[in-house]
């Protein structure tokens, strides 16, 4: 499935090569499957004219990598009620969700910032209804934005995955859904995609989830880089595709935007595998605008496929698709869906048939099995409700049970497909039971409706309980969804089409100059060696079976007359291919790979050497303003602010020009009178009463303005009452400070007061309330008046009658 | 036991009639329209700032006679769904 693919796309956004989710082609990925989004984008998609929203906390519009593609149109504050969807910020960066998952849908690409989208030429927009009390009436609201406008709503949250939760849409959000499939889009239906549960450490099934089992959602689950099942991952049969994500503590994580025009590597569960999907499809659906909403559903269960992802429940259902339970219908491929959805003409109309409703009420016997049966003619008889080819299969069911964790409930379908439709969920200690919940599976799309149904209920209880009280099957209904017809026409244009895929088409394998000559068609007059060539051998033949015995080379040849030459189809590390001539060249050296013989050719370099990607050379040390990058070994680019940064592209060590270093970033030098606004990462204007400041009111000035004054951490024109002014060494500015205590003013210092508060009397420089002036002894305060000493202060607080009188 | 309801003071409203006759039965009752709920025709959201902004209970008052207006079809005090990002 993996093609190594040489001509790999080139983007100067710094985290492009850790995006390591887009480059499972190339040799070195461990992840070994691709979801192809590079050869989509070769074909020329990239979600031109397709306008995807995410529904979450909010948006950072003005984001460097999301500002080019930002649509208000797609966008609103659900929570408070404007136009402007931007999340609120606080210490913990709380709401950068949105943020994060917009990113990954519509990034834009070759702007030096961050990472590519998958859909870099989508329109994205974000709703904020997360930050506040999410209510029926908010979800309604952001499911219903300009569905005439909005093309996917892409959604990464949903009711709490702690396992024992059953929750989902109410009756508006549901009306929502129903709404947006049936008049969104102009009629041919909203595409909602959701990101399946987290809750797979707690033991949750996402059956109990009802915006994952709805039919009017794309519900995504996700894989690790290996192929591996994340720690996060739930189960159920509503599942219908997957992307990569994070998963295992050792495996990489996903880049995307960031808040604060930030740039992050953390990025994890299944949030990211819902706006990665959107992605793809707005992918598809620039392929084919007129896509219906079951069109995109029909597309995925066709185009993905389980590639190398381990689980141990693939099952091979009765339409031949591959499913399970972890990846449903196996992970996306990007180039497949725009190829299909090129050709694809719309699937016939939606048929609901109500299959089966059975009121009996029914005792589950404990650790026993209570199997259900039912035949069905899928409506046969009725040509507007008839199901020949399923869709989606719903089980609305009723029961009551004193501890709902202990029940595990299957559907098998005629076909002997088994859908799991509720697993055991140990922390599930609800005495509520289900109350016509449905459970949904898509595990048997494709199939053929009519026959048996079976319906297994089991009652496993993890603890010891009151065997009185046993589980009580109410009702249940089996509602089948699906096409009179086969949704692809007995042998229609897909058909005939669709089997080409399987088999390589000749654009799919690389341009070869010779197709290899079968055993037949071997000229007859070969007559030294008559038997077979090494199949890197050319038109020529070969004059031995070996491939070093090729008279010519299918694809290069390798090596030279003196040291014996061969044919191969790819060249070796440290060789590049020379197609023109069909021969493997010799890279400068350092280069491990390259594209020609001079250094400035290199696509990545030996051990110890980084790949500076501006130059394409292989450097041992990078240049100022890029940092070596371990993992990749190459050299990015550091923030622009930064002349040099160590490890991460914020983390500065030196600044550029007009920058000073802060807490390990660089924050512009701003002009006096100016300040730096994080928010904006710009240089704001100070009040005119500051010559510096860290913020615009008059409250954060840092130096007065001249003319101005320092009083109370303000600036002010003059001092207040009870203040004199003073020079401060190393202050381009005086400072009010306060005259002594009863002092209205004073001049050069506190206690030279010219002017005594009400009630008292000024005595030389001092103030002396009028009822206390007396003398501590009389004596003592003559010799204070002949010696002239009623000038100091101390004298004057024993002496007060007599300095007064003395004047 | 299972988390106890949290009730707001915010209501959806089924209203036929139009904006104007659900501008009308909101001002009749104490509340404000804040306009019609996404896509869903005849479904408004109403908001009433008298009365608890969040509580265990289900509003109590004179102001949930609404539920009596010949004019309204269907209403529900919204609650708060605990919903998590993933």
């Amino acid at each position: 499935q993996a093609r190594s693919d040489p001509q790999a796309l080139y983007f100067n956004d710094p985290i492009w090569s850790n995006m390591w989710y887009m480059h499972c082609g190339d040799r070195n990925s461990r992840c070994r499957s691709e979801m192809n989004v590079q050869a989509a984008w070769k074909r020329g998609y990239t979600g031109k004219n397709v306008v995807v929203t995410i529904l979450d906390d909010g948006i950072e519009r003005n984001h460097p990598d999301l500002a080019a593609n930002y649509d208000p149109y797609a966008s609103y504050d659900v929570n408070g009620n404007d136009y402007d969807p931007s999340p609120r910020y606080d210490a913990s960066n709380e709401n950068k969700h949105g943020t994060r998952c917009a990113g990954e849908v519509a990034a834009s690409a070759n702007n030096s910032y961050c990472i590519v989208g998958v859909a870099y030429n989508a329109k994205i927009g974000g709703v904020r209804m997360l930050d506040g009390d999410v209510t029926d009436v908010v979800e309604a609201k952001s499911l219903g934005i300009r569905p005439g406008y909005v093309d996917i709503y892409s959604a990464s949250w949903g009711p709490d995955d702690d396992g024992k939760t059953v929750d989902g849409p109410g009756r508006l959000a549901k009306q929502a859904f129903e709404h947006g499939a049936k008049k969104g889009r102009h009629g041919l239906g909203s595409i909602f995609v959701w990101a399946s549960g987290n809750g797979g450490r707690e033991g949750d099934h996402c059956s109990c989830d009802g915006y994952t089992n709805s039919i009017y959602t794309i519900s995504v689950s996700s894989t690790t880089e290996n192929g591996h099942k994340p720690w996060y991952l739930e189960e159920c049969a509503s599942t219908l595709a997957t992307t990569y994500s994070s998963g295992a503590f050792y495996e990489r994580k996903i880049v995307t935007t960031d808040l604060r025009q930030r740039c992050t590597d953390g990025h994890t569960g299944t949030s990211v595998s819902a706006p990665m999907a959107a992605g793809i499809i707005a992918l598809a659906l620039e392929a084919n605008s007129q896509l219906t909403w079951r069109d995109v559903q029909h597309l995925l269960v066709k185009t993905s496929r389980p590639a190398h992802l381990k689980a141990n429940d693939w099952t091979v259902n009765g339409a031949g698709h591959k499913v399970s339970h972890l990846y449903g219908f196996g992970l996306v491929d990007a180039e497949a869906l725009v190829v299909e959805a090129q050709k694809w003409t719309a699937v016939p109309a939606q048929h609901v048939c109500v299959a089966v409703a059975d009121k009996r009420t029914r005792s589950i016997p404990v650790v026993q099995t209570l199997r259900t049966t039912a035949l069905t003619t899928a409506c046969a008889d009725r040509s507007d409700q008839r199901v020949a080819y399923l869709e989606h299969v719903v089980a609305r069911i009723s029961i009551s049970h004193p501890r709902r964790g202990d029940l595990q409930i299957h559907l098998i379908s005629p076909s002997g497909t088994k859908s799991q439709l509720l697993a055991k969920r140990l922390l599930d200690h609800s005495n509520e039971g289900f109350s016509n919940w449905e459970f949904m599976s898509v595990h048997c799309w494709g199939e053929k409706a009519e026959g048996v149904w079976t319906l297994e209920i089991q009652d496993m209880p993890a603890q010891v309980r009151n065997p009185d009280k046993q589980g009580k099957l109410k009702e249940w209904s089996l509602v089948l969804y699906g096409t009179a017809e086969h949704p692809y026409g007995a042998f229609g244009s897909h058909q005939s089409r669709s089997r080409m895929l399987e088999l390589p088409t000749p654009e799919l394998q690389p341009p070869t100059a010779t197709l290899s000559l079968s055993q037949a068609e071997v000229p007859e007059d070969e007559e030294d060696y008559a038997g077979v060539c090494h199949p890197e051998c050319g038109d020529k033949g070969c004059d031995g079976p070996g491939a070093d015995q090729c008279l010519n080379c299918v694809h290069f040849s390798l090596g030279n007359s003196k040291t014996s030459r061969k044919c191969v189809s790819v060249c070796p590390l440290g060789y590049f291919g020379d197609p023109g001539a069909r021969r493997c060249h010799r890279c400068h050296r350092g280069c491990e790979t390259c594209s020609g013989r001079s250094p400035a050719q290199c696509l990545s370099c030996r051990r110890g050497l980084y790949h500076h990607q501006e130059t394409s050379t292989c450097v041992a040390l990078c240049p100022s303003g890029f940092y070596a990058d371990e993992s990749q070994r190459n050299c990015l680019k550091c923030h622009p602010s930064c002349r040099k940064c160590v490890g991460e592209p914020e983390r500065c060590t030196v600044c550029e020009e007009g920058f000073s270093l802060a807490r390990g970033s660089c924050i512009p030098d701003c002009e006096p009178g100016t300040y730096f606004d994080s928010e904006l990462v710009r240089c704001g204007r100070c009040h005119h009463a500051c010559r510096t400041c860290v913020g615009p009111s008059r409250e954060e000035c840092i130096h007065c303005a001249p003319n101005f004054l320092f009083q109370d951490w303000r600036c002010v024109p003059a001092c207040s009452e009870g203040f004199f002014p003073e020079d401060t060494p190393g202050l381009p500015h005086r400072v009010c400070r306060r005259c002594d205590e009863n002092c209205l003013s004073c001049e050069g210092s506190s206690r030279n007061c010219s002017r005594c508060k009400s009630g008292f009397t000024q005595l030389g420089t001092s103030c002396v309330t009028n009822h206390t002036c007396s003398n501590a002894d009389e004596t003592f305060c003559e010799m204070v008046k002949s010696n002239q000493l009623c000038q100091r202060k101390l004298f004057v607080q024993f002496c007060c009658r007599t300095c007064l009188l003395a004047g | 036991p299972p988390p106890r309801p949290v009730y707001t003071n915010h209501w959806a409203v089924q209203v036929l009639g139009g904006r104007a006759e659900a501008d009308r039965v909101a001002a009749a009752h104490g509340y404000r329209n804040l306009g019609q709920i996404g896509n869903l025709d005849d479904y408004y959201h109403f908001y009433h700032s008298k009365t608890f902004k969040r509580s265990t209970w289900s509003s109590r008052g004179p102001h949930t006679f609404l539920r009596m207006d010949p004019q309204v079809k269907w209403l529900q005090q919204q609650q708060v769904r605990r919903r998590v990002k993933r």
